[in-house]
């Protein structure tokens, strides 16, 4: 389903290039439950961005479901992203004009649902994770943890193909994290592809592979 | 050192008021290290910025060594903050046009320290984090958990007599997390009051109490 070759990627910065990923070969097969662990700074999100689709690379290839993703033009990138991924960023990334419903029912849109599905569906994944009282609340009326969950409620509300989650659990405590999780496994067991990347043994004994990353190598 | 009396604390959302905070009474020591735990949404940023005197309450009384912290002009408050607090924020604010190196420095101004001690401060400190090598780094070209020591660093900076941390380590794996525990167990060896707000029942085992707070009141 997932298949990296030889990847690499460096980031520019003023006049030099600083390596960030180094020949890294990784393949994830289709319903696979993958956690992604390593040291801060070892790349964990920067590959989650190449294969979420919202960062390009340098040298090697990505290849997503038989397509090689290089060079995408802005629109081809969203258009597998819409139909294809569900992505939980590492800082949630809601948008802070809309309330925790309406960042939930957003991507639902791409799908054509009205907005009495859309805001049935949201309705009904909020209460998954823990946040039904929250419903109208805006991010800056949230917990962080509470701005987490929205963000990942928001990743699974298209019940995406492939799920890619950056640390989705670093700011719950262990009773709203196995709720999550319980989330996550329902959803693979549905069929999904799930990359989790995490800082805690607990989750990734709750996949079924985990691939280790240092210094941007797997190791 | 810090005292709370019948502390009560609500937010106004539109028409209504949602109570947060209800009767909170908790007394703290002069050099203790504290954890405080509770389940995600249950008051604990609420209560450390209280603490850090970023927010004010409605009921009860917050004495902060023998002064009453209430309904402060901004430029008290400011004060009390600059010359005594140092905060760890949960989404950790860094100044986004600064680089790491500036983000630490920023709260050494206050000290009159001359521009080379700021400097020579700061990197030691970021190096302490294993941050040597990201000095130059601006937030955006820095990792999650990367950004998270850059917060903590620039708390620390001023050798403050409190330290307020709002899970610190949520972002690190765990031998990240154990050099910043070092760093803080440092701090309160040589003299720091410390509230660690953490999810974390291996960060909370290296402070000296655990206080546990459920729906807004400490259980
Ligand atoms: N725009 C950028 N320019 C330069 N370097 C960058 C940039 N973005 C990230 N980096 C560097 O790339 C490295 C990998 O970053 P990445 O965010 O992938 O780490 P990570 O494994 O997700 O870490 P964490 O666990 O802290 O989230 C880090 O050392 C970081 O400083
Ligand atoms: N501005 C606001 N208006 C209304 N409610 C708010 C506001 N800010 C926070 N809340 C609510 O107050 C409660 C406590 O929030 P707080 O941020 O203190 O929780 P927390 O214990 O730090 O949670 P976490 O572990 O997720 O960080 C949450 O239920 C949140 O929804
Ligand atoms: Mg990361
Ligand atoms: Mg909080």
């Amino acid at each position: 389903m997932l298949r990296l070759i030889d990847l690499q990627k460096s980031y520019r910065l003023g006049q030099t290039s600083i390596a960030i990923l180094h020949q890294i070969n990784l393949s994830i097969e289709s319903n696979e439950f993958i956690a992604l662990m390593g040291p801060s700074g070892s790349g964990k999100s920067t590959l989650l961005n190449i294969l979420g689709i919202l960062d390009d690379y340098d040298q090697g290839e990505y290849w997503l479901d038989g397509t090689l993703m290089k060079s995408l033009t802005e629109t081809r990138a969203a258009q597998y992203r819409n139909r294809f991924i569900g992505f939980v960023f590492q800082s949630f990334n809601l948008l802070s004009h809309l309330t925790a419903l309406e960042n939930v029912a957003l991507p639902l849109r791409y799908l054509g649902q009205s907005l009495h599905e859309r805001t049935n569906c949201s309705k009904s994944l909020l209460t998954q994770m823990g946040l039904e009282g929250r419903f109208h609340h805006l991010p800056t009326e949230l917990s962080g943890g509470q701005r987490q969950r929205v963000a990942i409620a928001r990743a699974l509300a298209t019940r995406p193909r492939l799920i890619l989650a950056d640390e989705p659990t670093g700011n719950l405590d262990s009773s709203a994290s196995r709720e999550i999780l319980d989330v996550f496994s329902t959803l693979h067991r549905d069929g999904a592809t799930i990359v989790l990347v995490t800082h805690d043994e607990e989750v990734a004994r709750r996949t079924q592979r985990t691939v280790r990353i240092r210094d941007g190598r797997v190791v």
